[in-house]
């Protein structure tokens, strides 16, 4: 990634945008639906906010013109520049050139990509000679619903503005300590000492969250992946409490402190993230340990301190009756866990580097096994 | 046969679009006006070198065909360089 000579940023966190004109091109509502998740692509990795304004100067005002548009910069017809943006020492404005045919899916210039492009100009991020990188200069057509954050780009904004607050270690009152470990986490899956953050499926694979990283099995392969979180969900890079996949939504939840988000594979859903106490929680837990959940039954099971909750999916509520001790329950089991995955009718409870087996209907121990153990070391 | 010679020919409008291209997106780095004489066809190969470099291709300084073609590629309007 580059920056602008002098790194010029905004002093501000919470920006304003206005849309002066639109393109007769696409609908009113799918090009606000664009502009407004190119600006999420980068709050969702930074402190920023971004919110719309009418009728009042923004900080970054949009707009499409054609040709010669007013600042000495013409546009030059259909193809070549698509659109351009001044950087913040210069005002952020970004404009779209009208000769294109702007689209909301590939059957033309996809305005979400190229939108996401020149915000990261107003934002101050020059182009990146990494391709595949969104602020590589040249447009590349990509489903706009997979659409995924370059590594590059989020360490090019995050050079300029930090990481984002409160998602990781900001208002996060699960951690006391506002130093997050700086040490890469072992890489060695063998290692017996390994214990993991949580564990969940994910579309047929099993995911093994640890730190920043998570390791992804995959059935039919032999070796397992291992990928940053940040490569999936930015908001997320520093890691996870928690998580669990409720199949039949194809959603998995993902908990950090005292919030959670909901994703499709690799894609945060609108309205996330919110308060765990939005589930029913009472308001002195202040973060999940780990959950679980049950596809047969459609119950979910939150781990917090001592204690477990239920939670119905069908009736979106938590179930009376809970909390209850965990150790009054899962036998052979201490007074916390750190990852909890139920997995063929068996519950499985991660302490430390080893796991507890249980018959997920009875709650009958089955064993004990290491943490790693699912990688055949 | 002038081979070599016609390896580098280029039409004179795939010329013009390299140049405009070239001061598009790599505009000269400093801030005092610089007078060309008229007539002048050059463009500077450090500046197809930078560009090339930059989007991985065969560094050569000539304006070839695969150099050209990605100036055809739909893309940005901000430089490439400092102002």
């Amino acid at each position: 990634y580059s920056t602008f000579p002098g790194d010029p940023t905004w002093k501000k966190r919470k920006l304003t945008y206005s849309v002066l004109n639109y393109t007769p091109d696409m609908d009113r509502a799918d090009v606000d639906v664009a502009i407004e998740g190119a600006w999420k692509v980068w709050s969702d990795v930074t402190p920023l906010t971004f919110t719309r304004v009418y009728g009042e100067p923004a900080d970054i005002e949009i707009s499409f013109a054609a040709r010669s548009h007013g600042d000495y910069i013409p546009f030059d017809g259909p193809g070549g520049q698509l659109a351009h943006a001044f950087s913040p020492a210069f005002g952020g404005n970004a404009h779209f050139d009208e000769d294109e045919s702007w689209v909301r899916d590939l059957t033309g210039v996809n305005l979400f990509l190229v939108a996401a492009h020149e915000f990261g100009h107003s934002l101050g991020l020059r182009h990146s000679r990494v391709w595949g990188a969104l602020m590589f200069p040249t447009y590349q057509a990509m489903d706009p619903q997979n659409f995924r954050l370059h590594p590059d780009d989020i360490e090019g904004i995050q050079s300029l503005y930090g990481p984002p607050e409160g998602g990781e270690d900001g208002d996060d009152s699960s951690s006391g300590n506002p130093e997050a470990p700086t040490e890469a986490p072992s890489t060695d899956l063998c290692d017996p000492r390994l214990a993991f953050d949580a564990v969940c499926s994910l579309r047929g694979e099993t995911m093994f969250f640890k730190d920043n990283f998570f390791w992804r099995k995959n059935p039919q392969r032999r070796d397992v992946e291992k990928d940053p979180i940040s490569a999936f969900w930015p908001a997320l890079s520093k890691g996870i409490d928690a998580a669990y996949e409720v199949k039949a939504d194809d959603t998995v939840f993902l908990f950090k402190g005292h919030k959670y988000w909901a994703t499709k594979g690799n894609i945060i859903q609108s309205g996330f993230p919110q308060n765990i106490h939005s589930l029913g929680l009472p308001r002195s837990v202040k973060s999940i340990d780990a959950a679980a959940h049950d596809s047969n039954s459609k119950k979910t099971y939150f781990f917090s301190g001592n204690s477990y909750w239920r939670y119905d999916e069908a009736q979106k509520s938590m179930e009376k009756g809970y909390p209850r001790k965990i150790a009054a329950d899962f036998h052979q089991v201490g007074a916390k866990v750190d990852a909890a995955f139920l997995n063929h009718g068996h519950f499985y409870l991660f302490i430390g580097s080893e796991q507890y087996e249980f018959d997920s209907r009875t709650k009958r121990f089955i064993g004990i096994k290491k943490s790693n153990s699912w990688f055949g070391c | 046969l002038p081979l070599t010679q016609e390896a580098d020919q280029v039409a004179e409008a795939d010329l013009n679009f390299a140049k405009k291209y070239i001061e598009n997106y790599y505009p000269d780095s400093t801030s005092t006006p610089v007078v060309r004489s008229k007539g002048s066809d050059d463009i500077p190969a450090d500046k197809i070198r930078l560009m090339q470099e930059r989007f991985g291709l065969k560094v050569t300084g000539r304006l070839d065909s695969n150099t050209l073609a990605l100036m055809r590629k739909p893309r940005c309007g901000v430089p490439d360089v400092a102002e």
